[in-house]
């Protein structure tokens, strides 16, 4: 599925990665790498951040358990019992 | 770093960005 | 849901995000936070990159389309058809 549609929610959300990245970096402690890549994709709007870990990191941890926990893979991941459950049901 | 930073890999690690929905991801 | 088990699968995923956070990095042309990334994080640069735009990239337009067109949200952000027929079926 392609993100960037013509002109459509494409672009927001393609600029919502961005943000939830500068977020990503910033709360696993790569400051440098954070300032740097807001000048490199030269955003000037200013963020106000959300509380660590952040969107990106809380949302991928949820997306990587159901991912472990699918029934073809469940044998060789660790996943948690509610995600096995979500499966199943 | 935080405690989200993930542990530093070992020179000897050759990491891959394969997506994992691939049905070659988990071949070594 | 906490992403840091002790030592677990946790702490797989975490490293999954970063390698994917990387590549997404290189893919948007933001080279030095890239390189800067795998520094602060002390990772040695022995990585091989996927087919631009990258999965962290291709993940998040589905990702978004599904969380935007959840019932709670879907009056305010745009989505497409096919995630609402997700949610819906």
């Amino acid at each position: 599925m392609s993100c960037v549609t013509s002109g459509g929610s494409g672009r927001r959300d393609v600029s919502k990665l961005a943000l939830y990245v500068y977020e990503y970096l910033l709360h696993v402690g790569a400051q440098k790498s954070a300032q740097t890549f807001l000048s490199e994709i030269r955003w000037e709007k200013n963020i106000t951040l959300g509380e660590p870990p952040g969107f990106l990191h809380s949302w991928w941890c949820v997306f990587w358990d159901l991912y472990c926990a699918a029934p073809e893979r469940r044998e060789t991941c660790e996943h948690s019992s509610e995600a096995k459950a979500f499966h199943d049901y | 770093l935080s405690e989200y930073a993930p542990p530093p890999n070992r020179s000897a690690d050759h990491l891959v960005a394969t997506n994992p929905f691939d049905d070659n991801y988990n071949t070594p």
